[in-house]
């Protein structure tokens, strides 16, 4: 996973994204 | 040692199948476990879905490659859900870790979060056994491997199997990364480059829920205030 840009903070996960939290 | 693109493409393949070994397209203990600690039970759908999901795929496989090659589009599945069900399990070990809870009812109840996974799950095997190539994308395509007519099915080609908008697939794509460590440098390019052509377009199409969201955000008002320009 070199050179990939992670993006998400830390209170950011799929749980967020998929309105789930 | 450089390697041919088919020897590195059959390199890949043989470390994909490598890295999933538990040789099940099934839920794991852990992951059961998961499903237990749920307000409702997500197991019966989770089964339900795979399957139904499962036939759509090799179906239109077989279309897209010949009916002959039903077998094989039955073996590229079992892959890919043997990598949705390994890759789910490690989400919820992070986010379990991240937030502190073991229910994830809602999570592991969402139609989207599923699909997008095993979408993505897919088009890590398919992106594997002919080589990491978008189609129509203007990235270039890789050569050898490429040429077989599985790349037909490359990027966004699973999104109209499982009629699934770019926006949601493209949800799951960095956690999954980020949950699957021994992904190649170049399937990590291939997802990343799947991300792009999502923000550039595929996003924007008229369907998408993102116009949803942008509706709904107009409706509730300016919020936070907007971050003054960068210098």
């Amino acid at each position: 996973s070199q050179d990939y840009h992670f993006g998400l903070e830390d209170h950011e996960g799929v749980s967020e994204l998929f309105d789930c939290d | 040692v450089p390697q041919t693109p088919i020897r590195a493409a059959m390199t890949s393949i043989q470390q994909l199948r490598g890295d999933l070994t538990s040789g099940s397209d099934q839920p794991s203990s852990n992951l059961l476990v998961y499903y237990k600690n749920c307000t409702v039970d997500p197991s019966g759908e989770i089964k339900k879905r795979v399957e139904e999901l499962g036939e759509v795929f090799i179906q239109r496989f077989a279309q897209a490659v010949g009916q002959h090659c039903e077998g094989l589009g039955r073996k590229r599945f079992y892959l890919g859900a043997q990598l949705y069900y390994k890759v789910m399990e490690s989400m919820l070990k992070s986010e379990e870790k991240r937030l502190s809870v073991q229910n994830f009812s809602k999570l592991l109840n969402n139609a989207a979060f599923h699909t997008s996974l095993l979408a993505c799950a897919l088009e890590v095997v398919i992106a594997t056994y002919v080589g990491s190539s978008l189609k129509n994308g203007g990235f270039g395509r890789s050569s050898g491997a490429s040429d077989s007519v599985e790349s037909d099915l490359c990027f966004p080609w699973i999104l109209s199997v499982f009629q699934l908008p770019a926006f949601d697939f493209y949800k799951v794509i960095e956690s999954f990364i980020k949950a699957e460590p021994t992904l190649k440098h170049d399937m990590v390019k291939h997802l990343e480059q799947c991300e792009h052509v999502i923000m550039e377009s595929l996003a924007w199409r008229t369907d998408s829920p993102l116009f949803d969201l942008l509706k709904q955000s107009r409706e509730e008002g300016p919020g936070e205030q907007a971050e003054p320009p960068a210098t």
